[in-house]
């Protein structure tokens, strides 16, 4: 069974088309394991990744490099999905 | 285990066994309104179970309801349970639904993608795909909001099996789409399309992979907007509305645009809240609230379809 400790989601602002580009980059690069959940279209619409813990570094570093901003949407998705799993157990018993 | 749909928990999480347990229950507690279709088999053999809403009559004009294609996204099949339970206890009381269910049929898929909805329940909670094995490839599964026949192969899909929106190898090509593309055709009646994702708070008609125009544009942006201000009244739930390829990005070989051009004038994608704060994973406690505010958006498109045939 996958699990997500210390995975981060992040909700990331773009202000500009080239922002977004970068982004378009970054969902690219599979090495860093990003799960796009929305995925970077415009600057209208937020973007929402999931970032798996060891990759929370490269991304904090580039976000800030490149000055985007972004907002820690989920600070630790095993965290909730523990808790969504509890309230299935709570509600059988 | 509830014995009876009314014991059912509206306000938690199901496996793919109960809620299909809940599906035999309703349709044992109301023979005479529900019925339960098997319209094919997903790739692993599971069944695709369709509830059918029926008063009578053969091939009456239909509305089609489906939830849980994308396996991650829980609150749709959560509010799936909760609209075939407000079916079968609002006909007879709720004139609007009445009115309704006495000149149409209901159909409605909970759980349109079963191997991915139980892969998450055992493997992977953020698994979004069908189960495919790809030949040639090490990654699993196929996008099944990628594998319709209307703009499929676009650049708002992807021919990378490991990538979430991967197409698939061939149009069809998943029977969890293909069933309800036999279905469809040979029901040949259906005036509304209703295919429900989430998350992001949107309303969405054709198209996804061109930026032309549908034809019923404009009527499908009145009605859009009626059933989003009507969605919002409940609770503030604030929604964007238009064509995907406007709203969203392109997106190619999906659900609505198919849809709509095997002339299913009414066919919506709903992507459903998140409030901006958990994305995938909604606590239960907003199952029903979120099932509450969709059910005034889909009466408004389901009343519309009825008082204005074609």
């Amino acid at each position: 069974k996958e699990t997500f400790e210390g995975h981060q989601v992040f909700r990331i602002t773009a202000k500009d088309e080239v922002e977004i580009r970068l982004l378009k980059d970054l969902s690219e690069q599979k090495d860093l394991g990003l799960d796009f959940w929305r995925e970077p279209v415009g600057v209208s619409l937020p973007v929402d990744v999931r970032v798996p813990f060891p990759s929370l570094q490269a991304l904090r570093a580039f976000l800030g490099y490149h000055e985007i901003h972004y907002e820690i949407m989920i600070q630790d998705l095993q965290d909730v999905l523990d808790e969504e799993q509890e309230m299935t157990r709570a509600r059988v018993f | 285990q509830p014995r009876s749909t009314d014991e059912y928990d509206y306000e938690h999480y199901h496996t793919l066994s109960e809620i299909n347990t809940f599906m035999d229950m309703l349709v044992q507690e109301n023979p005479k309104l529900v019925s339960k279709i098997v319209i094919g088999q997903s790739y692993e053999g599971r069944p695709l179970n369709v509830l059918k809403f029926s008063t009578g009559g053969t091939k009456r004009p239909g509305i089609w309801i489906d939830t849980g294609i994308h396996a991650r996204e829980w609150i749709t099949p959560a509010s799936g349970t909760w609209f075939a339970k407000k079916i079968v206890t609002d006909y007879g009381r709720d004139p609007a639904l009445t009115a309704i269910l006495d000149k149409m049929d209901i159909f409605l898929e909970l759980v349109t993608n079963p191997d991915g909805y139980e892969y998450t329940h055992t493997s992977n909670r953020m698994w979004r795909k069908t189960r495919r094995i790809n030949s040639g490839s090490s990654c699993f599964g196929v996008d099944p909001n990628r594998n319709w026949g209307t703009g499929y192969g676009g650049a708002g899909s992807s021919s990378n099996p490991c990538s979430e929106t991967y197409r698939g190898p061939s149009v069809y090509s998943e029977s969890e789409v293909k069933s309800i593309v036999d279905f469809t055709k040979s029901h040949g009646n259906l005036k509304a399309f209703l295919t429900i994702h989430s998350y992001s708070q949107m309303l969405l008609y054709p198209y996804g992979d061109t930026s032309t125009p549908c034809v019923d544009e404009a009527e499908l942006d009145e009605l859009a907007l009626k059933a989003t201000s009507n969605l919002e009244s409940l609770y503030g739930t604030k929604y964007t509305y238009g064509s995907t390829f406007d709203t969203i990005y392109q997106a190619s070989g999906v659900t609505t645009d198919w849809a709509y051009d095997q002339g299913v004038k009414y066919s919506y994608t709903f992507e459903l809240r998140d409030n901006g704060r958990y994305g995938f994973v909604l606590p239960a406690d907003q199952i029903i609230p979120t099932a509450q505010e969709t059910w005034l958006a889909l009466m408004a498109i389901m009343e519309h379809a009825m008082n204005n045939p074609y």
